[in-house]
């Protein structure tokens, strides 16, 4: 048996928003830890790792780890039926082939309940081992969405640079080049707005700009977003959900040939 | 042109 009761269920409603571009079914895991996903897109480039920690649930009932895949472009549709101030719950029964989202109106005079059928995903789980990353970039995520944004009208790639001058995303195409160039910031009114770039060692990295803007669809879900690089290794993007956990996107690198 | 890395390289299949 598994219950879980979010009140702010419009956090599950972005998450989803932020990820079943890049995903089209993925395992639900459910553990003592809390609400988990972890899944490639199709071509193996992206990995996105979310984690909702059980703390963060009004209510959290799970007898027994259980993994349910789903379709997140059905569950979407679904989850697109509550409110944005509704509270959601999550039911399903051990071994069943469905799970319920009931959505509750914040003044309890609406109550909706959506079943939806579960389906059997094979899916490899990586094991993501924690790195010491040369450079870590915090900055608002709505300056990260419009920076991708931008560079990808110009280029199909964006090289994203850290040096003790600041952090400089270019790109570069058939019309032209773009640099935009952030320093580190920290004397802002709201700390939110703060570009803070910690840098143990230079680093220099190219990405496929469309995954990036896949990850910015995560905007709505946090104020700031964190980059983390290192040479050779997928940069890591990460927006806070709430004060209960994240959601993370790792990209493998270009090389030139 | 520029090789893409499959991320599968990176991380081990648990």
């Amino acid at each position: 048996m598994l219950e879980l009761r979010l009140v702010q269920g419009s956090l599950l409603k972005k998450v989803l928003e932020s990820i079943k571009d890049l995903v089209n079914d993925a395992n639900f895991d459910c553990s003592s830890t809390g609400f988990s996903l972890q899944a490639m897109d199709s071509s193996h480039v992206a990995l996105v790792s979310l984690l909702l920690r059980s703390e963060g649930f009004e209510h959290y009932r799970c007898d027994r780890n259980l993994s349910m895949g789903m379709n997140l472009g059905n569950m979407s549709k679904m989850l697109k039926c509550a409110g944005n101030d509704d509270i959601i719950t999550i039911k399903a029964d051990d071994g069943g082939d469905t799970v319920t989202f009931m959505f509750e109106s914040p003044t309890q005079d609406k109550i909706a309940d959506f079943e939806m059928k579960l389906m059997d995903i094979d899916s490899e789980h990586l094991g993501i081992p924690d790195a010491e990353y040369h450079s870590i970039v915090r900055m608002p995520s709505s300056e990260f969405q419009r920076i991708c944004k931008d560079l990808s009208t110009i280029g199909d790639t964006v090289v994203i640079s850290v040096t003790k001058e600041g952090v400089k995303f270019s790109t570069a195409g058939d019309i032209g080049t773009a640099n935009i160039v952030l320093r580190q910031n920290t004397t802002v009114d709201k700390p939110e707005d703060a570009i803070v770039i910690e840098m143990n060692e230079p680093v220099s990295l190219s990405f496929a700009l469309r995954y990036m803007n896949s990850f910015t669809k995560a905007t709505p879900l946090s104020d700031t977003v964190t980059i983390s690089l290192s040479s050779e290794l997928p940069v890591v993007v990460e927006y806070k959900v709430a004060e209960m956990g994240y959601i993370r996107y790792y990209l493998a690198p270009k090389i030139e040939e | 042109p520029d090789k893409q890395f499959d991320i599968t390289l990176f991380y081990k299949d648990l």
